[in-house]
Parts: structure tokens; C-alpha cells; sequence
């Protein structure tokens, strides 16, 4: 699965997500990359793109619910993706990550795997790579 | 505002396969999409045709789980799945399910902004695409690499032997 997070200079905000599913499926299932607001979310204060389980991803409507925590419950979206990501998702059995961006510029890439391939370019113009989380 | 873009090309990293070889190539492969994706921003493009932009060149890559390089289906088929939200409008689109278009996340992109619907599957999503200026249609052979059908071979023969996957839960995200 692949995705992307931005804001751009008007202070807009997007998310996209594309994904080839899972090896060896079946029966035309579906995970939660297309699925808008479990793989994908974005709206004026926050865009989030997922990858993982996606059956977990769906159940958890993950990139809704972070959104929903920054807009709603006033959460910095730090907190907010880490406790999708670091325990809503893995109590549930499920794992993965996401890239996530709010209207500041914010940026937090949480994943529970041992890698997530990851790139950004910070408020500062600073562009960084990174696989492993070590 | 200082425009910021993030990306991902997936979770389901496998430490063990991960050759310095690979790592480097995988790293430019990331490093391309978000000077893709970061080049319009900076040219004062939008959000979204930023993260369209990014999407694209993680899909071109062989690299990622999306467009040429994705998994293979149980019948030996990449089944591709995508979408895009603008979160200024909150319009969305995406498709589920297509075997021959180039670049899913233009066609999902399509569909939020070319269509009143936000999610289309399968034969219609590329009955709809074929209508479409600019979504790319190619063989699905396009897609294959060497490294997804080794696995999904591998995933054949452990399911057979009612055998775990050999990639564990990396299998789930590809």
C-alpha cells in the first residue's frame, strides 16, 4: 500500500491512498485503502492515510477516528494517530501505520510493525527517509 | 502557509529481505515520489494534486504494494484498490477492484471530481475510466514482477501445508 498527505501554501489539506490488497486473496475482498474514512480521510483539519490490516482498519474507521479525536475531542494529532495506532488497533488484533497531517503543519507517522517505508518534507523545507523504526 | 507533504509506502516492511541493495533502491524510489509530490507545492499547486502527484510515482515504483509491483490475487490477478479526499471540500472518490488501469489514484481522482459518486468497482470503474481523458489503460501483465509471484507461490504452498504465511502478517498489507 502506498499513500500521501498534504498542505499546501492556501492551507488545504489532502489525502490519497492505493494499494494492490493483500497476497493470495479472494473473492473480491477489499481492505481498507478505498474505504473513506477507514484508509483515507481529510477534511479542514486533518488528513490521515493508512496502512495495514485492513479488515482492522475498517472496523476501526482509523483515519475518521484520528480526525474525529483532533477535531472533536481537541486532541494534537500526535496524540491522536498514536492511540489509534498504538493501542485502538492492535487490542482489536490488527496492525499497521499511517501518515497523518493537520492544518499546521504537524506531521506523525505512527506504525506498530518493525518498518513503515516512509518519506516527508517538514514545515522547514527539511526532507527525510526512513524504513525500519530503528 | 509552508506547504508539508508526508508518504508512505506501506507497513508491511520484512526485515529479514531487506538487502543494502534494496534499501537504497526503495529509498530513491521514496525520495523520487516526494520530490514529485513537494514540486508542486512549491510551485503553489494544491493539496490534492500534490498527493495525486505522490501517489503516482509510489504506484510507477516496483517497489510498493500499488500499481506495477502489487500483490497477487489467489487466481494470479493484481486487483487494485484506490481513493483521494480534498479535505477543504470534503469531496472523495475512489475505486475498488480494477485490473487494468495505470495509476488507480487518477481514476479515483476521476471519480471525485468527473462523477456525483464516490466509489466505483470493478468493470464499471473502467467502463467509467475508458471515458475519462487521461487515465492510462495498460495490459495487465504490466503489473507482474518476479518478487510478487514468488510470494504468492509461497503463500500457495504454506496454505496448502495449512502452514502459516512465511511473511507472517506482512502478508495482510502486502
Amino acid at each position: 500500500t502506498v499513500g500521501a498527505v498534504a498542505l499546501d501554501a492556501r492551507g488545504r489539506l489532502a489525502a490519497a491512498t492505493s494499494t494492490g490488497g493483500m497476497t493470495n486473496k479472494r473473492w473480491g475482498r477489499v481492505g481498507d485503502s478505498p474505504v473513506i474514512g477507514a484508509g483515507t480521510y481529510a477534511n479542514a483539519r486533518c488528513a490521515v492515510s493508512a496502512t495495514g490490516w485492513g479488515e482492522f482498519f475498517i472496523r476501526a474507521a482509523v483515519a475518521h477516528d484520528i480526525c474525529a479525536r483532533v477535531e472533536y475531542g481537541r486532541q494534537a494529532l500526535a496524540d491522536a494517530a498514536r492511540t489509534v495506532i498504538m493501542e485502538t488497533i492492535p487490542a482489536l488484533g490488527g496492525d499497521g501505520g499511517v501518515i497523518a497531517i493537520d492544518a499546521q503543519g504537524q506531521v506523525t507517522l505512527p506504525f506498530n510493525t518493525d518498518g513503515m517505508y516512509r518519506g516527508w518534507v517538514d514545515r522547514d523545507g527539511g526532507r527525510h527517509v526512513a524504513i525500519l523504526a530503528d | 502557509t509552508r506547504p508539508v507533504l508526508a508518504i508512505h509506502g506501506g507497513a508491511g516492511v520484512i526485515r529479514s529481505t531487506l538487502t543494502p541493495e534494496i534499501e537504497a533502491s526503495v529509498k530513491a524510489d521514496l525520495r523520487r515520489a516526494l520530490d514529485a509530490g513537494y514540486g508542486v507545492l512549491e510551485a503553489g499547486g494544491s493539496a490534492v494534486d500534490a498527493v495525486a502527484r505522490a501517489v503516482v510515482a509510489l504506484e510507477d515504483s516496483p517497489h510498493f504494494n500499488a500499481g506495477k509491483g502489487a500483490v497477487f490475487t489467489h487466481d494470479g490477478r493484481n486487483e487494485l484498490d484506490a481513493s483521494i479526499m480534498d479535505g477543504s471540500t470534503r469531496r472523495a472518490g475512489a475505486i475498488a477492484g480494477v485490473t487494468r488501469v495505470r495509476n488507480p489514484v487518477l481514476l479515483a481522482r476521476a471519480v471525485m471530481e468527473r462523477s456525483p459518486h464516490v466509489m466505483l468497482i470493478g468493470e464499471g470503474a473502467e467502463a467509467f475510466g475508458r471515458s475519462i481523458e487521461g487515465i492510462d489503460f495498460v495490459e495487465p501483465s504490466y503489473f507482474h514482477t518476479d518478487v510478487r509471484w514468488r510470494q504468492l507461490r509461497e503463500a500457495i504452498e504454506k496454505e496448502s501445508r495449512h502452514e502459516p504465511s512465511a511473511q507472517g502478517r506482512a502478508i495482510h498489507y502486502g
